[in-house]
């Protein structure tokens, strides 16, 4: 029941180069979160795995830090908002 | 950009230049993160340009008014990302707001702001007869790949860019192909550290920096105090923002014929001689008065009406001027004379009322004359264009200064470029366009004016890193303007620009495409930064995607191979390291020349450095000391190495701190 926000997970540089295995794995760590693949395919918002790996999803704040204690995480943080200049 | 260009030497009818030598940024595509773009705009015609680029990967998504037809060889992308906006805005109708879910642009900034970087050539344009000319983007053949990441509010009339979604606009641009990246967008102070990923886009331009994209970033508009810099990550470019030379003079004739020019962008009919009030208790009355123009809504209608109306305001911010307006017009009044410190922010009002800006000096003088004039008139003709002398560049007010405040050894901003009063292109259905066209300012505008220059150089050095890249700008920028004169920074008060107003001065495209010898930074030295800056082995180790390990003692980080020295904290005598890298004829012999920071002593060893087939690299080492015995503020210097031929110069700042983190307001 913990309201979920939309958090940034990043893992630094890709460690494949096919895209769909880095988003593969980015549903994995998210499923093994949450419990379920459905779950966590509705948590997912973005795979980032082009330039980089990492996904954003919405998450409770206890959920972040889970993920934040991962070894393979460098960080996790709240979405935040830019503006235009 | 009727003007930017030319300003800057970048003449299309110039037979020889750099826009002729790399047929004016053809096989270059410029990557936008914004707020979509308009692609009906003549701006986005792909007349005469060739094919595609092969190393394009990327592609039209088609959306709400937006289809893949609408691109074109000009426009060869078109994406937006929302998901995160959306989850984060719960009580956001897509089906009712005004934004368009789709690549198209409903703000329009993201269409000025493509024109500026690569629109195509289009001549005979104007604001209502203001700034005419040809309208046309820095590399006019340029691709633009547009990546929508910011949207329109409704609810609070601003548009807003999530980390999640703009990260993954570069994370698409990255895989798509693009050469430049160019980003008008900003976070306020205080910011975050550049390896947090909070400040998305220094991560995401982290990792496009590595895979060769340049990535070109808006310094923001929280100027002119210092510390306000932001996108200040090292391999970031930031730039500032400067005047133009040019301006919008609207005489104000007083009642006794003397002839005030103003600022407007006033385009409606003469305002023939009408009463004048400043709005004050002439001492018998109960009326509530005030001529401060936040404040002219207490006044009577009676005071106002039929009347143009003097106010004065120590607020910088457009809307004070549109609200007067607005209160002046509201009460039947005629025109409003805003007195007021240099905002470099001039826009039309509303329905092209005449509102003009003068400062308090010239304000006093029209206030004096009302007090000794029993029935003060005046009349307000429409303004003018005036291009060229006596005009000077400015940095402009709002244009967020240096020092780095995460980082203060790291120069920021880098660069400075024109972003004041640009006219581009924008949606037709935004409030002050003319016929699809209006000017802007902010370093929204001067970013993209660099991206466009980025383009040209690229295409003339595609193996050049971004680094080289940017040191090719920075060290041959001006630190006059065009013609010589020097470049003074708006504020209060005004003085004269120095680096942490405008990086290594004003961009000079011609030179930076041939700088002669380059600083060049690549992976390991950005690690060695991470180390210089204290971030943890283990995070700089997964952000670059291979194991760290930082040397003991870390290194410093003065000895990071920037094209410009910042000492924020001298005290004992210190020792750097610069490396420069020939990128001109193989065999040269630059010679060193500096001009020191006041009271500190540079020695520089060697003093000549020579290159040839086998020497692409050489280093050398600059020892600094003070000579001041209190804390200081910054001094600033510059150190050349010229072979006469190239000149090839950074900035100094050097700040003395004998107590050091120590702070005081005495």
């Amino acid at each position: 029941g913990a309201q979920t926000k939309v958090h940034i997970v990043y893992l630094g540089e890709k460690q494949h180069d096919d895209p769909e295995v880095v988003t593969e794995s980015h549903h994995r760590m998210l499923w093994s979160l949450l419990g379920s693949k459905e779950d966590a395919h509705n948590s997912m918002v973005h795979s980032y795995r082009h330039g980089f790996s990492g996904f954003a999803a919405k998450l409770t704040k206890s959920q972040a830090k889970k993920l934040a204690d991962l070894p393979e995480v460098v960080h996790v943080t709240p979405d935040s908002f830019y503006e235009l200049a | 950009t009727t003007r930017t260009w030319d300003y800057l030497g970048l003449s299309a009818t110039s037979p020889k230049n750099l826009l002729n030598d790399t047929n004016m940024g053809e096989e270059v595509i410029i990557g936008i993160v914004d707020t979509g773009v308009w692609p009906e705009s003549e701006v986005f015609n792909d007349n005469g340009i060739g094919p595609v680029p092969s190393h394009w990967k990327g592609g039209c998504e088609s959306g709400e008014m937006f289809n893949s037809s609408h691109c074109n060889k000009k426009l060869i992308g078109a994406k937006y990302f929302i998901s995160a906006f959306l989850a984060e805005n719960e009580s956001f109708n897509s089906t009712e707001s005004l934004d368009f879910i789709s690549p198209r642009d409903f703000d329009g900034h993201g269409t000025h702001v493509a024109t500026i970087a690569g629109g195509s050539v289009l001549s005979g344009i104007s604001y209502k007869g203001l700034a005419g000319g040809t309208v046309r983007g820095g590399a006019p053949r340029a691709r633009i790949a547009m990546y929508k990441a910011c949207w329109y509010l409704d609810d609070e009339d601003v548009n807003t860019c999530s980390s999640a979604d703009l990260l993954k606009a570069m994370d698409e641009a990255i895989h798509d192909g693009v050469d430049v990246l160019s980003l008008s967008i900003g976070y306020r102070v205080p910011f975050y550290p550049e390896t947090d990923v909070r400040d998305g886009m220094a991560t995401g331009a982290f990792h496009a920096v590595l895979k060769g994209i340049t990535v070109v970033c808006s310094g923001g508009n929280a100027g002119p105090a210092p510390q306000t810099v932001g996108n200040i990550a090292p391999w970031i470019l930031t730039v500032a923002a400067t005047t133009l030379d040019r301006s919008f003079p609207t005489p104000i004739i007083l009642g006794n014929n003397k002839v005030i020019l103003g600022q407007a962008m006033y385009a409606g009919p003469e305002l023939g001689f009408t009463s004048l009030v400043y709005p004050e208790n002439p001492g018998n009355s109960n009326e509530s008065f005030s001529g401060t123009c936040e404040l002219l809504f207490i006044n009577s209608n009676v005071t106002m009406a039929g009347k143009v109306v003097l106010c004065f305001t120590t607020l910088k911010r457009y809307s004070t001027v549109s609200s007067a307006a607005y209160y002046v017009k509201r009460a039947g009044g005629l025109g409003v004379i805003i007195a007021r410190h240099p905002g470099d922010t001039l826009l039309p009002c509303l329905d092209d009322f005449p509102c003009v800006a003068v400062d308090y000096e010239l304000g006093t003088n029209i206030l004096l004359y009302i007090r000794s004039n029993g029935s003060p008139v005046v009349k307000i003709e429409p303004s003018k264009t005036l291009v060229g002398y006596p005009v000077g560049t400015k940095v402009a007010d709002f244009s967020s200064r240096g020092p780095n405040s995460i980082a203060p050894a790291i120069l920021k901003p880098d660069i400075a470029a024109p972003g004041v009063s640009i006219l581009a292109a924008t949606a037709t259905n935004r409030t002050f366009n003319d016929r699809g066209f209006i000017m802007l300012s902010g370093t929204s505008m001067a970013a993209p004016v660099i991206s466009g220059v980025v383009a040209l150089v690229k295409a003339l050095h595609r193996d050049w890193s971004p680094a080289a890249i940017r040191s090719a700008i920075v060290t041959t920028a001006w630190r006059t303007d065009p013609f010589g004169e020097q470049i003074f920074a708006n504020g209060s008060p005004r003085k004269l620009a120095d680096p942490f107003d405008y990086g290594g001065g004003l961009v000079n495209p011609e030179k930076a495409a041939n700088p002669g010898l380059v600083y060049d930074l690549g992976l390991e030295d950005y690690i060695v930064y991470m180390c210089s800056e204290g971030y943890t082995e283990s995070s700089i180790s997964q952000l670059v995607g291979k194991g760290t390990v930082c040397s003991n003692p870390r290194p410093s980080v003065l000895d990071f191979n920037l094209p410009s020295i910042t000492i924020p904290n001298l005290k004992e005598e210190v020792t750097l390291t610069r490396i420069l890298t020939n990128v001109g004829p193989l065999d040269s012999v630059y010679k060193v020349a500096v001009e020191p920071p006041f009271g500190v002593q540079l020695t520089v060893a060697p003093e000549t450095l020579v290159f040839n087939s086998t020497t692409k690299r050489v280093s050398f080492k600059v020892r600094v000391s003070t000579t001041h015995k209190i804390n200081t503020g910054y001094y600033f210097g510059s150190l050349t190495w010229s072979d006469s031929v190239h000149n090839v110069t950074i900035p100094l700042s050097v700040r003395t701190q004998i107590l050091q983190d120590y702070y005081d307001e005495n």
